[in-house]
């Protein structure tokens, strides 16, 4: 389930990207 | 003369405070791409349910795209899928175990 964290990682990344 | 201890704190300056109206919040076309027809959070009405459902799923390996179609049983599975892409792309879910599993990242 290695996958889901690194998924999360990148979803969090995104969201704070995300939110200017 | 007492009245200069504290007379005319908040009273009568709310003039120019205007109420956070927001149209168009129930008429949800599926076109998003403004800042109009969107509810609280930046999310369309449908978004906004998809993501609390996937919010809500207490599974590690969060919520299937199927267990979204029943839940959403008005739902297009179309329009699921494009409200499940839209928020993974913006970074409010992400896909798990496969790309029909989500999860949500600020459910908290």
């Amino acid at each position: 389930l290695d996958r889901i964290a690194r998924n999360k990682r990148a979803a969090l990344e995104r969201l704070a990207s995300a939110q200017t | 003369s007492k009245s200069q201890t504290m007379s005319g704190v908040g009273v009568g300056m709310s003039s120019n405070v205007k109420p956070m109206t927001r149209p168009g919040m129930e008429s949800m076309g599926g076109s998003y791409g403004g800042a109009s027809d969107m509810a609280n959070n930046g999310l369309s009405a449908n978004q906004n349910q998809v993501l609390s459902l996937i919010r809500g799923c207490p599974d590690a390996q969060g919520i299937s795209i199927q267990d979204l179609k029943q839940r959403l049983g008005t739902m297009s599975l179309a329009v699921i899928k494009q409200a499940v892409e839209f928020l993974s792309n913006e970074g409010h879910i992400f896909s798990t175990i496969d790309e029909d599993h989500f999860k949500s990242t600020d459910s908290d």
